[in-house]
């Protein structure tokens, strides 16, 4: 099981739609400082269900919605797919990849599909948790975030463990 | 549920030691259960003593090695309860080159086991890279891709500009 | 006393446009006070927006966007109200290499005003220096310091081994 | 005004007495990991008045002083002294060269010292206070504090400007 395809469109600084194909192995990103960087691995913990606006650096969710900029309008909605090889079988899902689409509207109206058929965040959570995936298990370390572990209390270090068991 | 966290820690505990090890040569580490008579609730602490010095507390660490053991550490659960993908987003601009060149070692051998991705602006992180995708904002304030597979032990060399469609 | 701070502030302020007119170019940035019309009392924020930009919430800026912002504003509170002597322990980590260029510019200046002494494992910030201390400790968990007079304009170069007596 | 000379024995990790030659300009300090370039900021920090253990990454203010290593045994006081050019006079103080000079036993006893003199914490302070050293004033950034100017409110913000004037 490895990630595939992310497709970003207005999610942040990512206005225009964006393509990351991935392969198994090794992906490093670069680029100047502000280029998008953060934003990117922001769209990646958001289509997994992220729901705190603070950890996605914002006041309000909708502040992942595009926002503008001099030369651009800002946009109505932000929507980020990530598609999953699941031919190992490991999400209990019989493809052998799954989808996961996530989309936020200006109205705050908020949609998720699983292989283009909407269902609820629920359902992307259960399909999901046992297949050790997410911020909560560390396996996203967002930017100045990797001392937390060691900050932490001794309880948080074994949710650590446990989440990932 | 205990034995499922009991069995977890003895995993990680044990990955510990080897990553540890390998971080801090000459150094001793390990985790510690805060109160291993009460499965139930225990928190979990590490223990951290570099080659050569006396001091185990983790606070009187350097921020370089403060860094490197919350590594070993994510490490660790990473071997011991291993997920699909890893997401790291600068993790290692405290550390020096001697430091750096380990993490990296210890970075690269998760290439067979999982997918990681990792954010960075050291030079010496993009050469351990199987694909570099580059993030720039050509001025207009709006991200663009431009990914590159790097030239991979089999030769093959392939440069397609992903992005917008 | 609400004079001084007044006074302060303006000054501040003003240094403030010019600096981060340096380190960010094309962008827009100003200190602002949270309550104008009470000046005994009030906060003081501040506002900045990269070029191409639209976004002013300093929260929603990038990690190496942010060390620039809290640079500037302490590079301004210098240059208004200038101290002897400036202590920077590890602050440029997180920028890119032209920001890095930009920000080394403007700590060079401090040259002629105050003594500015800097730890850093960047190669670029060796380079501004008059001298060089290295501190290592010899395998035995002591530190030791190895003094290095650079190569100053009129070519006097010196080494001595500070250190024990 | 500038830093002329510091001596260190028995801070942190300087077990051995120390001595570090100041020069006006750029001094750029270097070295790996944990090797004791903090512990040099901390030490100008402390014998400059700094009160607060945590700030100083320990958990008491004993744990200043060297802790002994698997070679060394530990050391029963930390001593620092850091002399100072007042040939311009802005500190109140008839010398061309002023030293402060902190000491702290294992006992708990505390001693200070202006130009061989013993005198109080106070009489320190006092010394200072005009001269706009410090690390309340920024001054000093410790290692990981830049980000702290930006997150904090916009009445420390404000602090730190009534601090400079
Ligand atoms: N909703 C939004 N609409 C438009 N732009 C946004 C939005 N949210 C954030 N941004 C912009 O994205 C930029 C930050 O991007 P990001 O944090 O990904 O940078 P980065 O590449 O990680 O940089 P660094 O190397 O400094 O960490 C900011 O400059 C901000 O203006
Ligand atoms: N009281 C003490 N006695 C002996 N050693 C100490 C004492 N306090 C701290 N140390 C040691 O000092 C080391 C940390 O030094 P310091 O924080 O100065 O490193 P550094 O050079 O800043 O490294 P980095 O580049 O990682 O930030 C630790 O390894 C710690 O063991
Ligand atoms: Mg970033
Ligand atoms: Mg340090």
């Amino acid at each position: 099981m490895f990630l595939r395809r992310l497709v970003i469109r207005g999610f942040k600084s990512f206005a225009d739609k964006t393509v990351f194909d991935f392969t198994p192995g090794v992906a490093v990103i670069v680029g100047p400082n502000g280029s998008g960087k953060s934003n990117l691995v922001d769209a990646i913990a958001w289509v997994l269900g992220e729901q705190g606006a603070k950890t996605l650096r914002g006041g309000k969710m909708e502040d992942v919605i595009f926002a503008g900029t001099p030369k651009r309008p800002a946009l109505g909605r932000a929507e980020v797919e990530l598609t999953i090889d699941n031919s190992s079988g490991v999400l209990p899902i019989d493809f052998t990849e799954v989808s996961v689409r996530r989309t936020l509207f200006r109205t705050g109206e908020s949609e998720y599909a699983i292989n283009d058929v909407p269902c609820r965040l629920l359902d992307v959570q259960e399909l999901l948790s046992d297949s050790g995936i997410g911020r909560e298990l560390h396996t996203i370390v967002g930017q100045g975030q990797l001392d937390e572990i060691l900050a932490g209390r001794p309880e948080d270090r074994r949710a650590v463990i446990e989440e990932a068991s | 549920i205990v034995e499922i966290f009991g069995a977890a820690f003895q995993d990680v505990a044990r990955e510990f030691n080897g990553v540890f090890a390998r971080l801090f040569p000459g150094g001793e580490g390990r985790m510690v259960l805060t109160d291993p008579d009460d499965l139930l609730n225990s928190g979990v602490d590490v223990e951290a003593r570099p080659a050569g010095k006396r001091v185990k507390r983790v606070s009187l660490l350097s921020g370089g090695e403060r860094s490197l053991v919350a590594v070993a550490l994510l490490f660790s659960v990473f071997r011991a309860r291993p997920s699909p993908f890893y997401l790291l987003d600068e993790v290692e601009p405290a550390l020096d080159d001697v430091n750096l060149h380990r993490f990296l070692e210890i970075a690269a051998e998760f290439r067979d086991r999982s997918q990681l991705l990792i954010v960075t602006h050291q030079k010496r992180t993009m050469e351990i890279a199987d694909v570099l995708y580059g993030i720039s904002m050509a001025g207009e304030g709006v991200s663009k891709v431009i990914c590159e597979r790097l030239e991979t032990p089999d030769g093959a060399q392939s440069e397609q500009p992903a992005g917008a469609d």
